[in-house]
């Protein structure tokens, strides 16, 4: 709960979920976005998205596959939000999206990404990087 | 008795929070 004196700390920050008039809040309803940090949207189906498993907070990969090769596109980027699919900010029409911190190069290789193949996001909390960065090896 | 922020309005995700969209309540 955010008690009388904490709300000036909150002010600015970015709401993760959507709040309906007269909920309590809760710290973990908010993230703080640095100024150079960018956060983008990325739509995927949730199963290809941990289930639909994946909370703010959560440490993710983001896996692009095409003609037989896979690949990482992005490695351990702080996930923001969640999009539910029912609509707001970031649900779009109907759409689920999840919404990553990263920088300004990491955004073109997701974009450019999103234009081809199919894109998986696995949860890397705690993991170690990946060692071994696209399938097949020689690919 | 203390007093805990709730929201003033329906807040959608994304959205930066600003004062107006909070008010207090004493639980």
């Amino acid at each position: 709960m955010v008690r009388t004196g904490e709300l000036d700390g909150l002010i600015g920050m970015v709401v993760t979920r959507s709040i309906s008039s007269g909920t309590l809040l809760s710290e973990r309803d908010f993230v703080m976005l640095s100024s150079t940090v960018r956060a983008m949207s990325i739509p995927v189906d949730p199963e290809h998205a941990v289930g639909g498993a994946l909370r703010p907070g959560d440490r993710v990969d983001v896996l692009q596959s095409a003609d037989g090769i896979a690949r990482y596109v992005l490695v351990g980027a702080e996930v923001l939000m969640v999009g539910d699919g029912t609509g707001g900010a970031l649900g779009g029409a109907g759409r689920y999206a999840v919404t990553v911190a990263l920088d300004a190069e990491s955004a073109l290789e997701v974009a450019a990404a999103l234009s081809e193949g199919t894109l998986d996001l696995v949860r890397s909390t705690g993991s170690a990087p990946p060692s071994v960065l696209v399938y097949p090896p020689d690919a | 008795t203390v007093s805990v922020a709730v929201a003033a309005e329906d807040i959608s995700a994304g959205a930066r929070l600003e004062a107006d969209m909070v008010r207090f309540t004493p639980v």
